[in-house]
């Protein structure tokens, strides 16, 4: 059987609601190890990818590997009813057609129980190469949220290029254009508010604002986001978790005809 | 105009 145990119910709340616009669907790959999610979204444009270690959970118990397929607009439905004190536990039973999620409230006064129905999703898994990347900027997760959320007003895709100047945002549209621009400032005592640029070699690559837009909302999960570029790779957008693990969004670029 | 990649194109399948 599957069970694991998370005091924060608020972490699988947000996490859900994270993905829930961008992924209609996928597998949770349960094994000994953890709680792992890779899914596309529908235009085959971007890939979600989600760790959870099973010793960021308070308990965690898997006796074999299975894949539960969910749907996930439903399972936000059964999460919008945990609140957000909540401990939230997972069970299946092997081969189970259904996830039970059960909530107690912080001091064990209320406890209920929702199965959520589950799907057989036939997904391919891709391979993620591990790689060095040319640059890695680390800023404050609501900056990130700030820029997209701004720059997608003005334009549909950004130029985001990093050198030893910074990092710029570029866009432009029918009202005119924008940049933002933000330069490697360690200054803020809080880590969690500095900006770190580890620039190998400067880089520029473009990238629809849409998506980048969606990957904010899971900034509600990390006070701090790390963006990876490599000329002609997707970019990759991580939000690290806590303890409990990571999720990272790639998108593929737009690439000049 | 610039087009938009696949991100298969960059990962392949396991």
């Amino acid at each position: 059987m599957f069970e694991a145990r998370i005091t924060q119910g608020a972490v699988l709340k947000k996490l859900v609601e994270a993905l829930k616009e961008l992924v209609t669907e996928g597998n949770f790959d349960v094994s000994s190890t953890g709680l792992q999610l890779q899914a596309m979204d529908s235009s085959h444009v971007c890939l979600v990818s989600l760790a959870l270690r099973e010793d960021g959970f308070e308990h965690f118990r898997c006796d074999r590997n299975m894949a539960m397929g969910i749907h996930f607009q439903n399972l936000s439905k059964i999460l919008k009813c945990a609140g957000n004190e909540d401990t939230i536990t997972l069970k299946a039973e092997d081969n189970a057609d259904q996830l039970t999620l059960m909530f107690e409230s912080s001091n064990q006064d209320r406890i209920s129980d929702f199965d959520l129905k589950l799907m057989s999703i036939e997904s391919e898994h891709l391979g993620i190469p591990d790689q060095e990347y040319s640059a890695e900027i680390k800023m404050p997760s609501s900056e990130y949220q700030r820029i997209v959320r701004d720059l997608t007003s003005i334009g549909d895709t950004v130029l985001i290029s990093a050198t030893k100047e910074g990092i710029k945002f570029s866009t432009s549209g029918d009202v005119g254009t924008a940049n933002v621009t933000l330069r490697h400032n360690t200054t803020p005592e809080k880590p969690e508010e500095q900006t770190i640029i580890d620039l190998k070699e400067p880089v520029a690559l473009t990238f629809a604002l849409r998506y980048l837009n969606n990957f904010a909302k899971a900034t509600p999960l990390a006070p701090v986001v790390k963006l990876s570029l490599t000329k002609d790779l997707p970019i990759v957008v991580e939000y690290q978790i806590g303890e409990l693990g990571a999720v990272k969004f790639y998108l593929a670029p737009k690439i000049d005809d | 105009g610039a087009t938009q990649a696949k991100i298969s194109a960059f990962f392949g399948n396991k």
